[in-house]
């Protein structure tokens, strides 16, 4: 079984960038069961509109893409 | 594509933008003006919008360099990772285009972030552009190398500046520096798109040329001559007013006679158009056409119908391609003065007109008769140019 290398770090860069960029909002108690399906939901459109296999979960296809340079605008049309 | 919807664009169509005033260190200032120019122009290309440059006062797109916090809601991240942001239309921060000072900005090379790349896609947001979810499209979140020099705007960003501006009814880019110089009186300079001097004044040497259904296209630098049936004399204009998707100039040309397509050469890239329409997976490398990788341009190309074969020239060297089979033929690259004696060791141009093969070399072009391997006259190019 294929161990996944995410680290703790890697979980807290990725929710960065989830609100950075696909507007995941504070959840009051992140580790409340609502906290986990929204940051769940939340990877699952990000790897949508990247063309990743869509889980839910962070995985090291979904990091890596996450570190790739970008542009700094929101992906999710909060921009405005 | 998508944009930022609500009418998020600008209500005029000359959009001004400012002068840079904390410069990145990593390129020179001149090399900087022409990234944020020709990055505007990728617009200006394809819509009627006009982009003044203002050299005092407060500009619609304000364009900084800024490392990590930096005064706005979006802190930038040190190197890598975000590169650059921009604020969709609208009053005061909107319009406005940061970089990110701690990535290393090039004006062409791969080895780190070409600026004109990354400034064209913000300059997107500043229009009223949201990300792409097309990986081929500028508008792309992601950034990818492209080669500077034959960018082409993607069909995907064309059809979403266009849904906000319309197309350019001219095919003109014009950017235009306004503001007041240190004697206080306005300065103006107009850069319009390239004049095309008198072409019968001097000598004329040709990139390439190419025939379609009939007609006669003579291309040099960013325009070219099209000789039809309607007018005695070709009509001058930009190469991308006939073919968009092309680039701004070309190495070389051929019209397949079998499909009625063109084939556009330039750098280690080709294209190919059915009409003015580039088709889907172009442009490719010269690789896949079955040019070895290390082949950096084409200088010409003819399609030779008696035999039906194309040949390519690079160098002092030339293939034969076979159309039918759509591979290379064996045996080649050949010596082009030991196998077509009499035009010379290299190519710029070539094309064929009423069975005759031409060959263009400097200002000249050698009249050749193919099966007789023989040169039959020496002319000079504007000839064709109605002079």
């Amino acid at each position: 079984v294929p161990v996944s290398k995410v680290t703790v770090q890697d979980e807290g860069f990725a929710k960065g960038y989830l609100k950075r960029f696909f507007n995941l909002t504070e959840e009051k108690d992140p580790l409340s069961r609502k906290g986990a399906d929204r940051m769940s939901k939340k990877l699952s459109e990000m790897q949508k509109f990247f063309g990743l296999r869509i889980t839910g979960t962070l995985d090291d296809n979904t990091l890596e893409m996450m570190k790739k340079p970008r542009c700094g605008v929101a992906d999710e049309n909060i921009a405005r | 594509y998508s944009t930022f919807g609500d009418g998020l664009k600008w209500s005029k169509n000359t959009v001004t933008y400012s002068r840079i005033v904390d410069y990145t260190p990593d390129l020179s200032q001149a090399e900087v003006d022409d990234s944020i120019r020709r990055a505007l122009e990728v617009w200006a290309k394809v819509t009627p919008l006009t982009f003044t440059k203002l050299t005092s006062g407060t500009a619609d797109i304000m364009i900084s360099f800024a490392r990590l916090s930096h005064g706005d809601n979006y802190p930038f991240d040190g190197p890598d990772g975000t590169l650059a942001h921009a604020f969709a239309p609208s009053p005061d921060i909107g319009g406005d285009a940061h970089f990110d000072d701690d990535e290393t900005f090039t004006f062409r090379s791969s080895t780190g972030y070409v600026l004109f790349l990354v400034a064209a896609h913000e300059f997107g947001h500043s229009l009223g552009l949201s990300h792409s979810e097309d990986r081929s499209a500028l508008m792309y979140p992601l950034y990818s190398y492209k080669d500077p020099d034959t960018f082409v705007l993607p069909q995907d960003d064309v059809r979403g500046i266009q849904s906000l501006y319309g197309s350019n009814p001219s095919g003109d880019t014009t950017t235009t520096t306004t503001g007041s110089s240190p004697s206080g009186d306005t300065t103006t300079t107009t850069t319009q798109a390239p004049t095309i001097p008198d072409v019968c004044s001097s000598p004329v040497e040709f990139d390439a040329v190419t025939t379609l259904k009939g007609e006669m296209f003579f291309f040099k630098d960013s325009y070219l001559w099209h000789s039809s049936s309607q007018s005695s004399t070709p009509q001058k204009s930009l190469i991308s007013s006939f073919w968009p998707n092309a680039p701004t100039s070309v190495d070389a040309a051929y019209e397949n006679p079998g499909t009625g397509n063109v084939l556009l050469f330039k750098g280690n890239q080709y294209w190919q158009f059915r009409g003015k329409t580039v088709l889907p997976d172009y442009p490719k490398r010269l690789s896949d056409f079955g040019f070895p990788s290390s082949v950096p341009k084409v200088d010409a190309a003819v399609h030779v119908s008696s035999i039906s074969r194309t040949l390519l020239f690079v160098n002092n060297k030339y293939w034969s391609y076979n159309e039918g089979w759509r591979r290379m033929d064996r045996g080649y690259p050949k010596f082009i003065h030991r196998h077509l004696p009499g035009i010379g060791h290299r190519v710029d141009a070539a094309f064929e007109n009423r069975g005759q093969l031409y060959f263009s070399s400097g200002s000249r072009q050698t009249e050749y008769h193919y099966q007789r391997r023989r040169a039959l006259h020496t002319l000079m190019n504007y000839l064709w140019l109605g002079c």
